[in-house]
C-alpha cells in the first residue's frame, strides 16, 4: 500500500544543508494502524508530508498502492490528496474567516457532493468530535483543541481509505484525546481504513499495532504491540 | 500578586452567549509554580489571556500586584505586557518572515535594548532551548516542536517576573518537554519568577506546587503537589 524506499528529503538553505529524511525504508500495508514517535525535529512531519503527496522526496522512491508516485502529474496528486488520502496538519490549517462547519465542508465541494449533502455530513462529522454546538464559530472562537478537532473532522469527510494524522492530540485533554483515538481505532478496525499517526504519547503509541521511532531523519526502530 | 474575584468572560455571538468564565476566584502568590488543568473548551486559555492583560474579562475584577488592571490605561498595559510577563501562546504566534533569532529579539526592540545585546542574549535564549543550530530558520523551516520552543525563548527574553505559558509543552517529546519543564522549575526556584502553564499531562502538572482544575469556566478543583 506505501512503500517508501530510501527516502531522502533535503531543506538547502544557502550553504547549508538540512537532511530532515536520510535513507527511509518502509512498508506499511493496506488496513495497518501504525504510530511514528521520535524527538522534536526528527523528521516525523517531512515523513508525513510526502507519505501524504503534500511534499516531494529529494531523493528515493515513494511507491503508492504499487503506483511510483513521482510519476504522477499535478491532477492525480490532487485527487489522491482529496480522496485517499485525510490529512491532520500539526498546526490545523484551518481557513481563518470560515466557520467549522464551512471548512469541514470544503474538501466536499472539490468532490462535487451537493450543498445539502454536504452540510448534513459536515454537521455528523463535527458531532462525532464533540463539536455540535460550535459548528458556527470560526477558528480564533474556538479553543485550541477545538480547532484541532475540526481539522480531525475534516480529514475524515471525504472517507479516504488512508489517514495520516501530525500530532492529532496534541492539545487534547487525556479524555478528549481517547475519543479521538477510538474514532480512528474504529475506522480502522470497522472500514480496513489505514491509519497513521504521530504521537509523543506513549500511551497513544500503545493503542496502535506498530510503533515506529524516528531520530535524526532515519527509523531507528519498530516494535509491534501485541492485541492490547 | 495575582488576585481574580468572580472573574467572568462571555463571548457574544448573535443571539447565543458563551459563558467562557463563570466567576474564577484565584490568588497566586509571587514566586508560586503552578499548573492549570481541564478539558478542552474548559476556559484556560482564556484565563491566561486575561492574567496575561491581552484581554479583558466581562465582569469581576483582577488585581496585579495590588493594582486593579482594569483602571489601567493602554500604555500601561503594554509595558506590563512587555516588561512584567512572559507569554507562551498555544499557537506560538511567531512573525512569519523572521527568522527565529529575529523573533525572539523584538520584545527587546520595545524595550530599547542595542543590537549586540538583543543578539547576543537571543542567541543565549535559543541555544538554552536546544536550537542553536536554527537561529536562522523561519518558522514555516522548523518542526512543531521547535516553533514551539522559539516561543519559550522569546516569552523568558525580557526577564519577566511572571511566566504564563499555554500548553507549552503540547508539540513536544517527553525528553525535550522535561527539559523545558526543568527550565521552568529553575527560574521559579533561582529567580523567584512566578510560572503558570496550562498542560493536558499529569506528569508535567506534577512537576508544579500546585494543580488548579477548570471545567466549563469554573476552578472545580486543587491540590497541593508534595515536594516531589
Ligand atoms: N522548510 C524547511 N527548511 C529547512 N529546514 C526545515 C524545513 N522544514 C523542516 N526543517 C527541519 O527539518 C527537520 C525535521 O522537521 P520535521 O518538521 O519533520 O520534524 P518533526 O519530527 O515533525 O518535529 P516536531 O516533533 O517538533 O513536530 C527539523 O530539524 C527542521 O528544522
Ligand atoms: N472569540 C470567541 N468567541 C466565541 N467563543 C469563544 C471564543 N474564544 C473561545 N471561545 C469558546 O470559549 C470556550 C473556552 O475556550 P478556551 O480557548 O479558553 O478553552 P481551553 O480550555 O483553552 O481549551 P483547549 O484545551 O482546547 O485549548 C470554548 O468553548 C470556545 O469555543
Ligand atoms: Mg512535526
Ligand atoms: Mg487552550
Amino acid at each position: 500500500m506505501i512503500r517508501l524506499e530510501n527516502l531522502t528529503r533535503v531543506y538547502h538553505m544557502g550553504d547549508v544543508d538540512v537532511h530532515a529524511l536520510r535513507g527511509v525504508n518502509l512498508e506499511v500495508g493496506s488496513g495497518e494502524l501504525v504510530s511514528i514517535m521520535g524527538p522534536s525535529g526528527s523528521g516525523k512531519s517531512t515523513l508525513m508530508n510526502i507519505i501524504g503527496c503534500l511534499d516531494k522526496p529529494t531523493g528515493g522512491q515513494y511507491y503508492l498502492d504499487d503506483t511510483p508516485v513521482a510519476q504522477l502529474n499535478d491532477d492525480d496528486l490532487a485527487e489522491i490528496r482529496n480522496r485517499k488520502i485525510g490529512f491532520v496538519f500539526q498546526s490545523y490549517n484551518l481557513l481563518a474567516r470560515t466557520s467549522a462547519i464551512e471548512n469541514v465542508e470544503i474538501p466536499m465541494i472539490y468532490a462535487g457532493v451537493s450543498p445539502s449533502v454536504r452540510h448534513a455530513r459536515a454537521k455528523a462529522a463535527l458531532e462525532n468530535v464533540g463539536l455540535a454546538d460550535r459548528l458556527h464559530h470560526r477558528p480564533n472562537e474556538l479553543s485550541g483543541g477545538q480547532q484541532q478537532r475540526v481539522a480531525i473532522a475534516r480529514s475524515l469527510i471525504n472517507e479516504p481509505t488512508i489517514i495520516l494524522a501530525d500530532e492529532p492530540t496534541g492539545n487534547l485533554d487525556t479524555q478528549t484525546g481517547k475519543e479521538i483515538i477510538t474514532l480512528f481505532q474504529q475506522l480502522n478496525r470497522d472500514r480496513g481504513i489505514t491509519v497513521m499517526f504521530v504521537t509523543h504519547d506513549a500511551d497513544i503509541a500503545a493503542c496502535t499495532r506498530r510503533i515506529l521511532r524516528l531520530r535524526d531523519g532515519a527509523i531507528v526502530g519498530e516494535e509491534k504491540v501485541d492485541e492490547p
